[in-house]
C-alpha cells in the first residue's frame, strides 16, 4: 500500500508546485510509481507536467470532488515511465464553495486517493496557497505532509497557523496527520535573512527539516513553459541534482518511519 | 471622494503584499491620506505595518465582513502619519466558509470601504492569493484593480483566469470595474525569462503595464521582519526608490483617467 503526501502550505510561491513535480519526477526516475495529483485551480503541476489546465468538463480531480469518482477516467500519462498525473481542469475554481454544503465535505478525496494508493508507491497531492476546502480535502486524504519553505520572513510568519492546522485536523479529521518533513527552498546562502530563518526553522522544528535544500536556480522557474519536470529540461542544471538529492533523501526517510 | 483599489493577483508570491504596503506607504509620504486594508488570513500587510495578526476577537476588517461594521473601531494608525490600517486577524481564517450562506455575499465589504474613502484619497485592499469570496469582496467593493506580476511562467498562466474573473465581477456585481494597471514586480534583467514574460505582458495588456518595475531588491524582503515599509527601513535601496517612482507614476495616472 502506497503512502499519500500532501505537498502543502498555505503562504503563496514558495515552491510548492516546483516541489510537487520535481519531487514526483525524481522518484519516478528511481523506479517508483508516481501519481501525482493537482488540487490547485490554478492547475500549475498539470502544465507543469506538460497536460496544461483542462476546459471544464474534462475528466479531473475534480470528478472525484463533486462527481462520480472513476480512477481510470481522470489518470493520465507523463513523459516518464513511471509518473502519472490526476489533472486540475477549469470546474476546481467553484469546488470550494460546492463543498461547502456537502457532508463529510472534508473526506471527498480520502476514498478514491487510497484506492489509488494500492496502484502506486506514493501518491503526491499539489495543494493551492490557502487553508480552504481543497486543501483541507488533501490533508484529509494524506499520511504526510511535505512543507516547502521559502526562507523569508513572510513565509516563516505563516508556519504556526500551517501547523496548527496539521495539528487540529491530526486530532479529529485524520487522526495521526504530522509534518513529514520541512524542504527549504529557493535558498540563497549570500542573504542574512536565509541564515536567520533557517537557522531559526531548524531550532524550532527539531529532526523535520531535511538536510537537503534547493537552491534559487533559473532553469527551475524556465522548465515549466516547456512542460517538463527539471530532470528532462535540464539534468545538469544545480535544480535538477537538488530534486534527484531530495528524492533519495526522501526514500532515506520513509524506510526509517 | 477617495478611490477604492484593489491590489490582487490569485498567483501566490508575485509582491502583492509588498506592492501594496510599500506602494500605500509612498503614497503617504506624498502627503496622500491613504488607508491600507488586509483582506489576507495571512495578515502579512498587517505585520509588515508593525501590527502583527491580531488574536481572534480583536477588531479587525473581519468585523466589516461578518459583523457590525464600525470603521472607528477597527481602524489603526501606522508609523507615518498619512496611513492608517485597517488590519486582519485570525477570525479571517473562517471568514469564507461563514460568507458563503449569507445574502450578498460578495458585497459585504462595499459600503463601509466607501464610507471610508470619504475620509481618504485612495483606500488599498490586500488579497489573498485566491479567487475565493475575500478577494471577490475585495473586487466589489473596489474602483479598479492593481495587478503585481512575477516574470514567471507560472504568473503568466494565472493571467488569463484573472482577467476573467475581473470581466465577470465588472459585467456583474460591480459594474465598470477594470484593470487599472499591471506592476512587473522581482524584476530580474539579467533572465532570459524575465524578457520574454516581460515582452508578452507588454503587448497583451497594451498601455496597461507600468513604465515602472520593481526590481529583486533583499532589502525588500528584510523591511516587514521589522514591521516597517521599505522607505522607513532603508531609504536609500532600490526596493525603496522604485516603489516611491510606482507612487509617482500611480498619481500620474490617476489624475489622467
Ligand atoms: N528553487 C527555485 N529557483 C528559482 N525559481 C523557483 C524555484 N522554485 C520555484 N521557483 C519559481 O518561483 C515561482 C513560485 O514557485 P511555485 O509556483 O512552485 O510556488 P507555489 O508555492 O506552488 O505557488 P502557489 O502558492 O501560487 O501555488 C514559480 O514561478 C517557480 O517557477
Ligand atoms: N522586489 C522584491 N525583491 C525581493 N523580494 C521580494 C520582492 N517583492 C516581494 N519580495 C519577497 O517575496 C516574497 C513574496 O512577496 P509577497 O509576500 O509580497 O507576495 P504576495 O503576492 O503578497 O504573496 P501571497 O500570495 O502569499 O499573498 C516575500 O517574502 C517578500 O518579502
Ligand atoms: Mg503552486
Ligand atoms: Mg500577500
Amino acid at each position: 500500500m502506497g503512502r499519500v503526501i500532501a505537498v502543502a502550505n498555505q503562504k503563496g510561491g514558495v515552491g510548492k508546485t516546483t516541489t510537487a513535480v520535481n519531487l514526483a519526477a525524481s522518484l519516478a526516475a528511481a523506479e517508483k510509481r508516481i501519481l501525482l495529483v493537482d488540487v490547485d485551480p490554478q492547475g500549475n503541476a498539470s502544465s507543469g507536467l506538460g497536460h496544461p489546465r483542462g476546459e471544464t468538463g474534462a475528466p479531473s480531480v475534480y470528478d472525484l470532488l463533486c462527481g462520480e469518482p472513476n480512477l481510470d477516467e481522470v489518470i493520465r500519462k507523463t513523459d516518464l515511465p513511471h509518473l502519472d498525473l490526476i489533472p486540475a481542469n477549469g470546474d476546481l475554481a467553484g469546488a470550494e464553495i460546492e463543498l461547502v454544503s456537502v457532508a463529510e465535505r472534508e473526506w471527498q478525496l480520502r476514498a478514491p486517493l487510497r484506492a489509488a494508493a494500492a496502484r502506486y508507491d506514493y501518491v503526491l497531492i499539489d495543494t493551492p496557497p490557502s487553508l480552504g476546502l481543497l486543501t483541507l480535502n488533501a490533508l484529509c486524504a494524506a499520511d504526510a505532509v511535505l512543507v516547502p519553505l521559502q526562507c523569508e520572513y513572510y513565509a516563516l510568519e505563516g508556519l504556526t497557523a500551517l501547523q496548527r492546522t496539521i495539528r487540529l485536523v491530526g486530532e479529529s479529521l485524520n487522526p495521526g496527520l504530522d509534518i513529514e518533513g520541512i524542504v527549504l527552498c529557493m535558498v540563497d546562502p549570500r542573504q542574512n535573512l536565509t541564515e536567520q530563518v533557517t537557522s531559526e526553522v531548524r531550532s524550532h522544528f527539531e529532526g523535520k527539516v531535511y538536510t537537503t535544500t534547493v537552491p534559487r536556480n533559473v532553469r527551475l522557474s524556465e522548465a515549466p513553459s516547456f512542460g517538463k519536470p527539471i530532470l528532462l529540461y535540464d539534468i545538469s542544471s544545480k535544480g535538477a541534482k537538488s530534486y534527484l538529492d531530495l528524492a533519495r533523501e526522501f526514500l532515506m526517510r520513509q524506510e526509517k518511519s
